[in-house]
């Protein structure tokens, strides 16, 4: 028997709506620790990583582990059934083809039940190593879905340059080129609104600038996000979901040829 | 025009 119960189904609607936009469909993993999923897109280009913690729900119970192949379409229909208030209980039981969502309106007066059946999905599983980055930028999530958007108006490709200084996000194309550079925070008040570089060595990436804005669909989840770069290596965007866990985006970067 | 890598050049599949 498997069953998770969020007070806040909006926490799940916004999760959604961060993956949506990259897969159709994913295997949602639930064990006794929690809820974790990870899949790439198909082109293969970026993946997602998202871990809900079983602390974090305020009733779960998974007495088995059950993985749960989930079109992200039909998820999506069901889960506007949703009110933004209302809890949201996840069921399944051992061995099921289908998945119950159920829906209670905050003074328990309508309670609502739906059904979805259940996909095998192959899955490939790819093995990310604990890494140490020679960059890590946080910054308002909100100014990096800005960042993201005013950007790929100009080209497919996105340029992050990371020194002790702050952050450079570039982009060139048909009608011309833009660069933001953001400096480091030098008060910071409030944590939210910082942007702050932990720098080991400095830094140049190039991204497809589409994968990018499809990450920031996550901006609602958190107010801050984490960018992690080391020369090389895929970009790591992280979003934490409130004290329940987080969304992590890889993104291979783009390599001159 | 930089190529677009593929994750599978990064990680290993396990």
């Amino acid at each position: 028997m498997f069953e998770a119960r969020l007070v806040q189904s909006s926490i799940l609607k916004k999760v959604l709506e961060a993956i949506k936009d990259l897969l159709n469909e994913a295997t949602f993993d639930c064990s006794d620790s929690g809820i974790q999923l990870q899949a790439m897109d198909n082109s293969h280009v970026s993946l997602v990583s998202m871990n809900l913690r079983s602390d974090g729900f305020d009733k779960y119970r998974c007495d088995r582990n059950i993985s749960m192949g989930m079109n992200l379409g039909s998820m999506t229909k069901i889960l506007k059934c949703a009110a933004n208030e209302d809890v949201v209980t996840m069921k399944a039981q051992d061995n099921a083809d289908t998945v119950t969502f159920v829906f209670e309106s905050p003074n328990q007066e309508k309670v609502s039940d739906y059904e979805m059946k259940l996909m095998n999905l192959d899955q490939e599983h790819l093995g990310i190593p604990e890494t140490e980055y020679a960059c890590v930028v946080r910054l308002p999530a909100g100014e990096f879905a800005r960042i993201c958007r005013d950007l790929s108006q100009f080209g497919e490709s996105v340029v992050i340059s990371c020194t002790k200084e702050g952050v450079k996000f570039s982009s060139a194309g048909d009608i011309g080129s833009a660069n933001i550079k953001l400096a480091q925070t030098s008060n910071v008040d409030k944590e939210e609104l910082a942007v702050t570089v932990e720098m080991q060595e400095p830094v140049t990436l190039t991204f497809a600038s589409r994968y990018l804005n499809s990450f920031t669909k996550a901006t609602s989840l958190s107010n801050v996000v984490q960018l992690s770069m080391s020369p090389d290596v895929p970009l790591v965007v992280e979003y934490r979901i409130g004290e329940i866990g987080h969304i992590r985006y890889y993104l291979a970067p783009k390599i001159e040829d | 025009t930089p190529i677009q890598n593929d994750l599978h050049e990064f990680y290993a599949l396990v």
